[in-house]
């Protein structure tokens, strides 16, 4: 199923900033603390 | 006295902008001194050995890196084309890209911690355009830019520097 | 009197900062034109590369997975259920295979 900004986090090859993969990491890291 | 304030919101938006840009040039820069340093140190290497790398022993970029602990049990499902990848984890993992893959291995001499020693910094300073050298200088020195910007004009930047 | 003068100089103080921005945004054209001619060289080309042990090095003792994918390839991550231990990848391409590699020092 699509995802949307509240369902998950995209990021695309050769399309995204650095920045988007920071964001991803930050909302796993969020979600082992939870 | 209402159109002041607008005029005050509206330049407090423009400087933060500029911030963010600048940040972001900071950023290209760094990103192009680790890849013409990784460049550099593969051809010395090679040099020196007299051959390429063994066969299968190197990632070639553009790539992404997915890191978790040894202890996580990933379970990864393939589509038979490979055009779509599933995996699963059991536990919390980080994916990093090149750049900053780069930047663990040292090849932006540590300059964006600020942290870079005089023989760094001149090494660093022969892989960018002479326009750019002041700048580097400073985030050597831990100046970000971010606060003070490129004061040159863009004409005066040469693009046949990277050809050479 | 007074906000008729400030209204003038935050109106001046917007121009400059906005061609300033301008100059900017050229900038960052001309070093994003200037990253790709470095990386599409074919010498520098064929230099691009790190070596297994460059990666192990950085990540001391973690699994370590190196994708490779065409430009254009999604890569989603949902949100994890709070009060589950899972977490999720989905690549996507549509131009072309996806590369993985398991890299361990191991």
């Amino acid at each position: 199923a699509s995802l949307t900004p509240k369902t998950g986090l995209l990021y695309k090859f050769n399309g995204s900033p650095s920045k988007s993969l920071k964001e991803i990491n930050n909302m796993i890291k969020e979600g082992g603390q939870k | 006295a209402q159109e002041c304030q607008n005029l005050e919101i509206e330049k407090q938006r423009c400087i933060e902008q500029i911030k963010q840009k600048r940040a972001q040039l900071q950023e290209l820069l760094l990103q192009q001194i680790a890849f013409k340093n990784l460049v550099q140190r593969n051809q010395q290497n090679e040099q020196q050995h007299q051959s390429p790398p063994v066969l299968n022993s190197t990632i070639q970029l553009p790539f992404l890196i997915i890191n978790t602990s040894k202890r996580t049990m990933i379970d990864c499902s393939i589509s038979p084309d490979k055009f779509e990848y599933v995996f699963n984890f059991d536990n919390t993992f980080e994916i990093h890209d090149d750049t900053e893959v780069l930047k663990r291995m040292g090849m932006s001499f540590g300059l964006e911690a600020g942290k870079c020693s005089a023989e760094d910094l001149r090494t660093a300073k022969s892989l960018v355009p002479k326009a750019f050298e002041s700048f580097v200088t400073d985030m050597s020195a831990g100046i970000s830019w971010v606060n003070k910007g490129p004061v040159f004009s863009s004409t005066q930047v040469d693009l046949s520097f990277d050809i050479a | 009197k007074e906000i008729v003068d400030r209204l003038r100089y935050l109106e001046a103080e917007i121009e400059d900062l906005e061609l300033k921005e301008k100059e900017l945004d050229q900038q960052k054209l001309w070093l994003q034109q200037s990253i790709k001619n470095v990386k599409e060289d074919s010498t520098n080309k064929s230099f691009s590369y790190i070596t297994h042990e460059d990666i192990c090095d950085c990540f001391n003792g973690d699994t370590l997975l190196a994708i490779q994918a065409p430009s254009g390839t999604q890569l989603e991550v949902p949100v994890p259920h709070l009060g589950q231990k899972k977490y999720q990848i989905n690549l996507n391409s549509h131009s072309g295979p996806i590369h993985v590699l398991l890299i361990n020092k191991e």
